[in-house]
């Protein structure tokens, strides 16, 4: 799940 | 969203404007290059396809729709327009597209956090970003007179860059899950291969010269 949290990011 | 990541989405967005409002307002495109700016196309192509699955918020999307659509008014620009295309230094802009696209496609089916379609897209565009600059900055050396706007435009390009790591650092202190290191490398590398481009326009600036970069 981690990478899911910098998809927040452009 | 911290203080580091907005003004560096900021400058990002900032360059951008910089950038359009030289070309609309001299119409000349003069020292951009066409193909940072389509390298630029395919990374927000490739990771914005998230626009269309998943929602995360108004100021995400409405950013992504903005780089999408200014990036693309560019390319036009440059290619279609019929005073700005004639002003773009074709001869000079010569770097090839498949070194930077191909091993960058490679890495990213190597490595990437999932194999899927959607991951694999997204790390290529993380990927490329790092190295897109590359025609821009070999096109700046090639340039004997660099334009205030141009130079304004590469150093804010920089500068968002170096204001992430700075979000990022802050988001690992801050943040139990937050474990990137595919764009934290990424973000890294795509910074130091500014600092040559910094030195000289600090350096410029300070001496109150117009910037130019050694061949």
């Amino acid at each position: 799940d981690d990478d899911r949290v910098s998809k927040d990011e452009l | 969203m911290n203080v580091f990541r907005l003004a560096g989405d900021m400058t990002h967005l900032l360059s951008i404007i910089v950038l359009l409002l030289k070309i609309n307002a001299t119409r000349s495109c003069r020292g951009i290059s066409l193909k940072t700016q389509e390298l630029y196309a395919v990374v927000f192509v490739c990771r914005y396809l998230d626009l269309f699955t998943n929602f995360i918020s108004l100021y995400n999307t409405v950013m992504k729709i903005i780089f999408l659509v200014s990036t693309f008014t560019i390319i036009y620009w440059m290619r279609f327009h019929k005073v700005i295309r004639v002003t773009y230094d074709r001869e000079q802009d010569t770097f090839r597209y498949q070194f930077l696209v191909l091993p960058c496609l490679v890495l990213a089916l190597l490595l990437n956090n999932e194999f899927t379609a959607m991951e694999v897209l997204w790390t290529f565009s993380i990927y490329l970003e790092a190295v897109a600059i590359l025609p821009q900055l070999v096109l700046l050396q090639r340039t004997n007179n660099i334009d205030n706007l141009t130079g304004n435009y590469v150093f804010l390009l920089g500068s968002y860059r170096a204001l992430y790591i700075l979000n990022w650092v802050y988001r690992f202190m801050t943040e139990k899950h937050y474990r990137q290191y595919l764009v934290w490398i990424s973000g890294i590398v795509q910074t130091i291969i500014y600092i040559d481009f910094f030195y000289y326009y600090i350096k410029s600036w300070r001496n109150n010269e117009k910037l130019s970069l050694p061949a």
